[in-house]
């Protein structure tokens, strides 16, 4: 039925929206003077028990923080980098007791992976790939995917790693044409992979042979896509993008998010569902997460956003606090938390 | 739009894909 027509749900007014499906259930200050730049969330072995724990990073600083109590956290791990600036956290899927971080400054330069010693008196770090990258992403199995930019060509290559960080191996992937933005794994398909590029077509790759199988056009109406979540269901490849390039235009604005269905065979695609603004909302995405059927996106106007993506429409909205605009948002991968920063290093969870 | 909008599918389309992409 998704399919018959594109929808625009109905569209709640603005000031119906609230904060009020998300409940503040703990915030944290990260100490670090340096700006913050992501958190996120893992599972980390504390006395034999796993738990799941937030990670905060800023430029210069990642920590780890273990739950004390309700409300209540405790830093326990603090790697520093003193040459080259934290951009993002890279979340792996089944991974415990390690942290992927990459590191660059406009570019990502290096990705490590951020453990403790086996006596868990001290951190460490292991390199597990460096060059000009454009793009990675943590995969199930241990894995790791990231494209990078040599003279000549383009790399695509997939590192296995093992539980202390060493490299177990190394797959490259045949490289498309374009430059990759974003990777995307298929929901229940471990061998297969998506990428978006940025004359914005979607590439699939089998991750077995290293094939590059397809390059599906989703469209001129957007440029440079991001892919956040893809699944295979009746022969057709649906996904959720979203648009950092849209512009602001006519009286809705652009989408936030947008699900559109492929057919991977005639790489055809239609639009399924777009995602706007709550009416009188003003703002476009800076950037996002999507975790099952809810999307989350930190807005140019400063607020966060969330939707439900089978209801088609936004169902919060969570203005600045105290004056400071949101930064970044992130689903955490251990339970139902949704974790919003501030540059400052305010992070709240709810 | 249609399913026709989107051509003949397939639910084996990873497999047909795999054995037609060059190596």
């Amino acid at each position: 039925d998704s399919l018959k027509q594109t929808e625009r749900a109905d569209v709640p007014a603005g000031d119906n929206l609230n904060p009020g499906n998300l409940q503040l259930v703990s915030k944290l200050k990260n100490p670090s003077g340096s700006c913050s730049v992501d958190v996120g969330a893992v599972w980390w072995e504390i006395a034999g028990v796993k738990q799941p724990c937030i990670v905060t990073a800023c430029e210069y600083a990642v920590s780890l923080w273990k739950p004390l109590g309700p409300g209540q956290w405790r830093e326990m791990y603090s790697w520093l980098f003193t040459e080259v600036p934290v951009l993002q956290i890279v979340s792996m899927p089944d991974v415990y007791n390690l942290v992927c971080v990459a590191l660059g400054n406009l570019e990502i330069r290096e990705i490590r992976a951020l453990l403790c010693s086996s006596d868990g008196e001290s951190e460490k770090q292991v390199l597990l790939s460096s060059g000009n990258i454009h793009a990675v992403l943590g995969l199930t199995e241990r894995r790791l995917v990231s494209s990078s930019r040599t003279l000549c060509d383009q790399q695509v290559e997939i590192i296995t790693f093992a539980e202390d960080g060493g490299s177990q191996g190394k797959q490259f992937l045949m490289p498309p044409e374009e430059t990759v933005l974003t990777f995307a794994e298929i929901e229940g398909m471990q061998e297969a992979l998506l990428g978006t590029t940025i004359m914005n077509n979607v590439v699939m790759w089998n991750l077995n042979t290293g094939q590059l199988l397809r390059k599906m056009h989703v469209g001129d109406s957007y440029q440079a896509s991001i892919c956040h979540k893809a699944y295979s269901e009746m022969g057709l490849l649906f996904v959720v993008l979203s648009h950092p390039c849209a512009k602001e235009r006519g009286p809705s604005g652009s989408p936030v998010f947008q699900l559109i269905a492929v057919n991977p065979k005639t790489a055809l695609s239609v639009d399924v569902m777009l995602y706007y603004l709550p009416q009188g909302q003003a703002g476009r995405f800076l950037e996002g997460d999507v975790k099952d059927n809810f999307a989350a996106a930190v807005l140019t106007s400063g607020a966060i956003a969330i939707w439900d993506l089978l209801l088609g429409h936004c169902t919060a909205l969570l203005p600045p606090i105290s004056d400071q605009n949101w930064s970044f948002v992130k689903w955490s991968g251990t339970d139902s938390h949704l974790l919003a920063g501030q540059k400052d290093g305010n992070i709240f969870v709810y | 739009c249609s399913q026709a909008d989107l051509g003949p599918i397939s639910i084996n389309w990873f497999e047909e894909l795999s054995s037609e992409a060059p190596p």
